[in-house]
């Protein structure tokens, strides 16, 4: 099980259609400030099904269409694409590659799809699953939250663990 | 459901007092269960109140972290540096992952408190799970960027959208 | 009473406009008076609802940041990145010196989000206002230490205690 | 009105007395993780009367005085003094230079001195206010707070400006 590749187009700020393929090791991203590392992170979010506007640094599902500049026009339409080698069939899904997509409109209607097939916001919830819990995405400025946790509410990073 | 919590607790915590140890050059940690009537170890800097672990039969509320860096006593862990709560919580990511290896983990700007020295055995430590784990960091740090096999530099073109392109590791070391 | 926080606001709205354009070589910002009744221009994105601002009557209930990086659209400041959050804040309080300025003021770690020519940019609005105030910045920023006039290296002993020592600019280039 | 030094004796991990001269300019402080660049910070806030322990990253005056080593036994006692040229009378106080000090025991007693003279906290909190407001301190990892507050609450940055 390994992550091949991330398309993005209207997402934030990747406007035009974006690929990045992913190989073994350490992958670094880098870039000046503003230039989209993290909305990078906040596609993979998005596409895995994330619910919570403020984990996107945003308000409405509007605010994730790329805005446009003085330069270009608004995107009229977000979709993300997350690949995945399932050959060893860690996700419950009988395909040697899976991949997750989330499209949205400004209007705010979201659809999702695996392999292109048409299916419910559950259903990449329940597929995905087997890829690990909330703390496989490390946000940024949030890196000492377990410490900050009360010892109550830290056990929970253990329950998604086991 | 509770017995599985308690396996996978026990794992983390053996893994996390390696981990740590291997992230600060030394000192100790410990994971450690907080039950009902407990009074909280944080509050109390670390001094254990159970006793004998297997046979405490109260339910769980919580998990306390005890973190004692190298050449230190100790304390609180509300007293720890920036750069130490960065470790710990590192230590912490790390251990989790040994029990449970995910296939990717994305780390955005986690080295941005961390020192020389420190950077040193953070990407020590990628790089040696990297063969179980994809790691995805968004770094500014050129010692973490010296664990990548991928580059990748994003920029902001006049049309206020990204762009991506991929880099060579010795490209970038040039640019400065 | 009122008076003085409307002076004192319309003052330092003047320099944050100034201090933003400065900090990110381009772009454009602003404060903005909340009032009663007003729905919240963060929510709004940055579109005002208001009218005149001096025949405003109803109470003021908060301040806005209305921010616009060079080259982007007005968006909720929530979108920034830590960078330009980073450099929004400093605006903020650099503006806030300039009409109040503080004989002293301690920045600890506030460069660590920037990139190479924003910590210039930084440290360049340091050096301009440190005739006026005493700024003390804890940093691991090579860009940040090029402002500095007076070095303080400080190192953990074997004893537990802390160490400080007085370095030369030189010195400090030379060990790396 | 400048800055001229701040002594250290006892707090945190400073055990040994420390003298730190201000001169004019920007100055800057460096240093590995957990050598004590924070709790120079710290210890500033401390001797200007800072009453919360959050802020001070501890719960209570005992886990402010060096809590010893492997080598080295614990304080008995924290003291702190922060020296101003006043030749401007910037501070309500006919002195050319006006020391404020902060002194603490392990039970948790505190003292406070002007120019040695003994006073109680207000009189360090009255004649500190010319000083500036809460913003002349930025604590790590607090950068953007001025963002992250709600309008309401941002505007009593004003109210401590003005
Ligand atoms: N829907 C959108 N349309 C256009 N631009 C957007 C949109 N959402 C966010 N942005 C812009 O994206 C930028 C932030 O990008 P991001 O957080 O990825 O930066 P970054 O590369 O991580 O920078 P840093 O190094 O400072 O963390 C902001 O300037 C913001 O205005
Ligand atoms: N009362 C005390 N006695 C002894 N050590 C203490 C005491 N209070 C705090 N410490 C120690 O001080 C260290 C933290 O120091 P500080 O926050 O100043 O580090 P720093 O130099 O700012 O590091 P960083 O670069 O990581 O932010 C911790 O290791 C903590 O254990
Ligand atoms: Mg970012
Ligand atoms: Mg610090």
């Amino acid at each position: 099980m390994h992550l091949k590749r991330l398309e993005i187009q209207g997402f934030k700020t990747f406007a035009s259609r974006t690929v990045i393929d992913f190989r073994h090791g350490v992958t670094a991203i880098v870039g000046p400030n503003g230039s989209g590392k993290s909305n990078i992170s906040d596609a993979v979010r998005w596409v895995m099904g994330e619910q919570s506007f403020a984990t996107l640094r945003c308000k409405r599902t509007e605010e994730l269409l790329f805005s446009g500049g003085p330069r270009r026009a608004p995107a009229g339409l977000a979709e993300v694409s997350l690949t995945f080698d399932n050959s060893d069939r860690l996700l419950p899904l009988d395909f040697d590659e899976v991949t997750f997509t989330r499209r949205a409109t400004r209007a705010g209607d979201n659809e999702y799809f695996i392999n292109r097939a048409k299916v419910r916001l559950r259903d990449i919830l329940e597929a995905s699953e087997p890829l690990g819990g909330s703390y496989t995405i490390i946000n940024q400025g949030l890196v000492d939250t377990a410490l900050t946790l009360r010892p109550e509410e830290r056990r929970r990073l253990f329950e998604d663990a086991a | 459901m509770a017995e599985r919590f308690l396996t996978t607790f026990e794992a983390v915590a053996v893994e996390f007092e390696r981990s740590f140890t291997q992230l600060f050059g030394g000192g100790t940690a410990q994971l450690r269960l907080v039950r009902e009537g407990d009074d909280s170890q944080e509050a109390n800097n670390g001094h254990s109140a159970n006793g004998a672990f297997d046979f405490d039969k109260r339910p769980v509320t919580g998990v306390e972290i005890i973190a004692r860096p190298p050449g230190k006593r100790s304390q609180n862990i509300s007293l720890l540096s920036g750069g130490e709560r960065t470790l710990t919580a590192a230590a912490l990511l790390l251990a989790i992952l040994r029990v449970n290896p995910s296939p990717f983990c994305i780390l955005d700007e986690m080295d941005a408190a961390l020192d020389e020295s420190n950077v040193g055995r953070f990407r020590e430590a990628l790089l040696e799970m990297s063969e179980r784990t994809q790691f995805i960091v968004i770094t500014h740090n050129r010692g973490t960027i010296e664990a990548a096999s991928t580059l990748y530099g994003i920029s902001m073109g006049d049309d206020s959208a990204s762009r991506v392109i991929s880099l060579k590791l010795e490209e970038l070391v040039e640019q400065d």
